[in-house]
């Protein structure tokens, strides 16, 4: 009892708590993996999910919780873990999924704003690193990435909620991940990055408003997994390019993975549009984490099939 | 008052420039866009404000002409709702 219960946020223990009695509950199945610490040193675990199978050579990546007050994300992560382990063999997506990939799942990218957003100030967006010299805190992970670095659409201000931070990479959440992702880019054909809110389907590129070389295919994937969560739960999720659909944004996780060679590269932003925004009620939890996997699933289908 | 969050939309050039200082206040946080850099016109702007300001910002924003509406009364109680400890994991 208690454990993963959909209907309500876990808090940064909790998640800790969860993640690893699900590792040491399914040793077939998973492995956590710690990829570094943040500013303040909390760990970064990844967790692993496989099929009961041998070997494969596709991988999916998915991160959640980049920012810190958007806790519908890690609140899908966890969701994610739970669904595909429980209905592993039960559900045929989930079970092909598995099958046919490895998925590493990165619940919480921000602990320490995550952390921050729950003792302190529930409305913290970034992370909580300190720099001699300045006294405003934290950088924004998601304009860290080196991805057309600090041009138009983020903010060398230290107080800025879109601050880039002194130089790419330097945030150490930042660091795991690209370490990370650099050393098995091999394997990992697919990316998502899990934001909220304003129901968005996105892809590369953010920081610049020229389209990718498969902006035809990443625009047909995200059509169509919009089509399938507004016939399977009439929720309404535009579609796009990131700096088309919303705004320039440079220094994304999302744009670094496509230019790294992972071309099959996404960031959904979770409900809802407004109403709720960061506050989404717990009881809109498992609908909204519905809704998402929808999306995740249509389009990982179909990269598999590529 | 309570914390509010406000829908605003700015339809000229001056009332985006008044709601970027607004934004930039710190007893609001801006929801939506990310940064008072993106605010733009006939686009609606989120804005969380701080309940000691409530009185003040939408007094400023009736001044000036702005088209705004509540999108949640009282953020406290969904906040509270939210880190209610109610697990009974015993660990």
């Amino acid at each position: 009892s208690g454990g993963m219960n959909n209907e309500r946020y876990h808090s940064l223990e909790d998640i800790y708590h969860l993640v690893n009695k699900t590792s040491q509950e399914h040793p077939d199945m998973t492995k956590l993996i710690l990829i570094g610490s943040s500013f303040e040193k909390n760990p970064l675990y990844v967790l692993k999910l496989s099929g009961r199978r041998g070997p494969v050579d596709k991988a999916m990546w998915m991160d959640c919780g980049i920012h810190a007050r958007e806790w519908i994300s890690p609140a899908f992560c966890i969701w994610f873990i739970n669904y595909a382990l429980t209905f592993y063999k039960e559900i045929p997506d989930i079970t092909t999924l598995l099958d046919k990939m490895d998925i590493y799942i990165l619940p919480v990218m921000n602990p320490d704003g995550y952390k921050y957003t729950w003792t302190t100030n529930r409305m913290w967006r970034k992370n909580r690193s300190v720099k001699e010299g300045s006294s405003c805190v934290g950088v924004d992970l998601n304009r860290n990435f080196d991805a057309n670095w600090c041009t138009a659409g983020a903010s060398s201000n230290p107080c800025s909620d879109i601050y880039c931070g002194q130089y790419p990479e330097s945030e150490p959440e930042v660091q795991a991940v690209t370490k990370f992702l650099r050393s098995h880019k091999d394997s990992v054909k697919l990316y998502f990055s899990i934001h909220s809110y304003s129901q968005l389907l996105l892809f590369p590129y953010s920081y610049t408003l020229e389209q990718v070389p498969n902006h035809t295919e990443l625009f047909e994937l995200v059509q169509e997994a919009s089509f399938k969560i507004r016939r399977h739960y009439r929720n309404i999720y535009r579609y796009g390019s990131g700096a088309k659909t919303i705004y320039l944004a440079p220094g994304g996780s999302d744009d670094w993975v496509y230019d790294q060679g992972i071309i099959y590269s996404f960031t959904f932003e979770l409900q809802d549009r407004g109403r709720y925004g960061f506050l989404l009620p717990p009881n809109l939890i498992n609908n909204a984490c519905n809704e998402a996997f929808a999306g995740v699933k249509t389009i990982a289908m179909r990269v598999l099939e590529k | 008052e309570q914390d509010k969050v406000l829908s605003i939309t700015a339809a000229t050039l001056e009332q985006v420039s008044l709601l970027q200082n607004i934004s930039r206040h710190n007893e609001t946080v801006l929801w939506q866009p990310a940064s008072p850099s993106h605010i733009a016109m006939n686009t609606p702007v989120h804005l969380y404000i701080q309940s000691s300001s409530v009185t003040r910002v939408t007094e400023l924003l009736q001044t000036h002409g702005f088209s705004f509406s509540v999108l949640l009364d009282n953020t406290q109680n969904l906040i509270q709702e939210q880190t209610r400890n109610n697990t009974t994991d015993p660990k």
